[in-house]
């Protein structure tokens, strides 16, 4: 019976180390160890094989959560009587964020949509000329105001103009932001207040873009953005790596936010919707 | 400084007179949770708990072999947080006493990482810190692939006085060899190569990578990595290291509140010193490393 046990140990050690190695995060990992260990005490799991399928099952049940709220983009901005519909972008420095707006952008254009893009980002070297490459790639049109300009005040014309061409989307670009920060922290809320004074109840999203690569200081910017602006997605970038982008399991857990798109390389294509499924898989691959 | 983590530890040794296998156990999993929320690599913090459960332990054996009733002055508590301070400045290395290697008549200094990491704006810190050191940089901007990467260069370079070269049509590896010519010309005496941000596992990328190196002679590659990276930056950090041998690397974006433990995973596992850290987006943002202050941070 001793021997049993032996084996248990060695198959929690190996699954807790997936998911460390993953970036799921200690504490959680920690809390799915302990339950996976009381299952198997009390008999419920019987092997090695019943644990790891346990396992996988907690994984994707917390993945599929917070899905059940998100719906499909495209059916969401072509179902809308408020146009245009408006997607906010945010996150920390270098994540992806406009590169991710470049892949929608020519996403829903393809779609037969008529997408604006608001280059919200007022402060970082080359940001607007940066998007206008990837506007003209996606056939989008852009909106920008001269460097140092409020970016609130960009994004507000952004949304005006849309209105006034009956554009069908408006996908928001802002500059990259430490959480810590507080005066740009205020600065993004200003950004999503003119945003609903540009059309009522804008923006319909905001999303969070996360860098796969992140370890645990993802879970601290999700909350932080989340406190401020009421994150409705993320958009987990740089799959196309070696990193697994646990974090956003944890992120899911703490938060209750979906993962929305994934971005898997840097050309317009790269950029998929999330399926859980698909994410578990290569997560214990 | 002492976060939550090392305190939990402190107390699992409060009221205890020394340190004995069982407390320092209770001790050792509080720094563990702590490392491992710090972004440090699973395998590094095993190798760390190793080494300071081995000397803790040790002690403990040294004290009670003093037959004359001679204890540890310290508190088990203060001689436990002792102890692993000590072993992460030793796995921190010595402040690096370059951190820029020179060479007449011109040194050049090659960037390299993964995307979106920093290093089009490091570039630009290290043109400011070696205009302070009274050189004469020059930019280059060899990232032909990103939508305005150029022009992003360009701009720093004109807000720092520095001159930036940039070529149309040329490849990478021409464009940089080309670049040392013109430095020459300029009588520039350090050249500062920006690179794409590219994946460790891209071959023909890192190809591209081998062949600047091959072309230019960097006296200074170096890698720069993301504070808030997380476990799998090891594996990415080795693969630099063994296909380009880095001479150090900078670590970015460590004005948040993002622990950098992959800090202390990359020095273990590439043996390589930190030169430099990133503090903020503006060009003044940049310090020569010391490890002091990243210990505490990454112990919390
Ligand atoms: N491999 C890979 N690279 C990506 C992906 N998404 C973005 N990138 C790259 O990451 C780098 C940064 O992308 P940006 O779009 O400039 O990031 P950002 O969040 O807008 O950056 P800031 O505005 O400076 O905060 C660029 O080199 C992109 O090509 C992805 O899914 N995979
Ligand atoms: N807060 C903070 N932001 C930084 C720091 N270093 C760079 N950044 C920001 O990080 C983002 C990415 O910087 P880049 O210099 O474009 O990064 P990169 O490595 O050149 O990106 P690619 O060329 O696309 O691979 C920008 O928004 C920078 O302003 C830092 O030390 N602190
Ligand atoms: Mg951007
Ligand atoms: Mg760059």
């Amino acid at each position: 019976f001793s021997r049993a046990t032996e084996i248990d140990a060695g198959v929690l050690d190996a699954l807790e180390e997936i998911l460390l190695t993953a970036d799921v995060g200690v504490r959680l990992s920690m809390r799915w160890m302990d339950d996976l260990r009381g299952r198997l005490s009390r008999g419920e799991l019987k092997n090695a094989e019943d644990v790891r399928a346990a396992l996988r099952a907690l994984v994707l049940a917390t993945l599929e959560a917070p899905q059940s709220q998100a719906m499909d983009v495209e059916h969401l901005i072509k179902s809308t009587f408020t146009k245009p519909y408006v997607i906010m972008f945010v996150g920390v420095n270098g994540v992806g964020k406009t590169t991710t707006i470049g892949k929608m952008a020519s996403k829903l254009t393809k779609a037969g949509l008529q997408v604006v893009v608001g280059a919200g980002d007022t402060f970082r070297a080359a940001a607007a000329e940066q998007l206008a490459i990837w506007a003209e790639r996606s056939g989008s049109v852009m909106i920008r105001g001269e460097e140092g300009t409020d970016p609130a005040s960009v994004i507000f014309n952004a949304i005006s103009h849309a209105r006034t061409i009956g554009a069908d989307v408006v996908l928001a670009d802002t500059a990259g932001r430490l959480h810590t920060k507080t005066e740009l922290m205020d600065e993004i809320r200003k950004v999503k207040k003119a945003a609903g004074k540009a059309r009522d109840n804008a923006p319909d999203e905001v999303w969070l873009v996360v860098d796969g690569t992140t370890g645990q200081n993802a879970l601290l910017q999700a909350k932080e953005f989340h406190d401020v602006l009421a994150l409705s997605g993320i958009v987990l970038t740089k799959l196309d790596g070696t990193a697994k982008g646990g974090v956003v399991i944890a992120i899911a857990d703490a938060l209750n936010i979906p993962v929305r798109y994934v971005g898997v390389g840097e050309t317009v294509d790269d950029l998929k919707p999330f399926v859980p499924k698909a994410f578990v898989a290569a997560l214990f691959e | 400084i002492v976060s939550k983590g090392f305190k939990n530890a402190k107390e699992a040794l409060t009221g205890r007179t020394e340190l004995s296998e069982e407390n320092i156990a209770q001790a050792v999993r509080e720094i563990r949770v702590s490392l491992l929320e710090a972004d440090v690599e699973v395998g590094v913090v095993k190798r760390f708990i190793d080494r300071v459960k081995e000397r803790a332990i040790g002690e403990v054996v040294q004290t009670s072999l003093k037959k004359d009733g001679k204890k540890i002055k310290a508190s088990p508590g203060e001689h436990f947080t002792r102890i692993c301070y000590e072993e992460l400045e030793n796995l921190m290395g010595k402040e690096e006493p370059g951190p820029i290697r020179y060479r007449k008549p011109i040194t050049v200094i090659m960037m390299v990482g993964l995307q979106g990491v920093g290093k089009t704006t490091t570039c630009g810190k290290l043109a400011h810190y070696l205009l302070q050191k009274k050189r004469k940089p020059m930019l280059v901007a060899a990232d032909i692939y990103r939508p305005a990467a150029v022009k992003q260069l360009q701009i720093l370079g004109e807000k720092l006085g520095v001159s930036v070269f940039a070529k149309d049509g040329l490849s990478p590896p021409d464009l940089c060899k080309l670049a040392i010519i013109e430095a020459k010309k300029k009588k520039c005496d350090v050249v500062i190569l920006d690179t794409a941000g590219r994946l460790a596992i891209d071959d023909a990328l890192m190809t591209e990578l081998e062949d600047i190196k091959a072309g230019t002679k960097p006296d200074n590659l170096f890698l720069v990595c993301d504070a808030m990276a997380g476990q799998d930056t090891v594996n990415t950090a080795a693969i630099f290291n063994s296909r380009l041998s880095i001479d150090g690397f900078i670590m970015t974006k460590l004005d948040g509140d993002a622990r950098g433990g992959a800090a202390l995973s990359i020095r273990e596992v590439t043996g390589k010193p930190i030169k430099f850290l990133g503090l903020g987006e503006d060009m003044g943002k940049l310090e020569a490393f010391r490890p002091q202050g990243l210990a505490s941070r990454i112990l919390g």
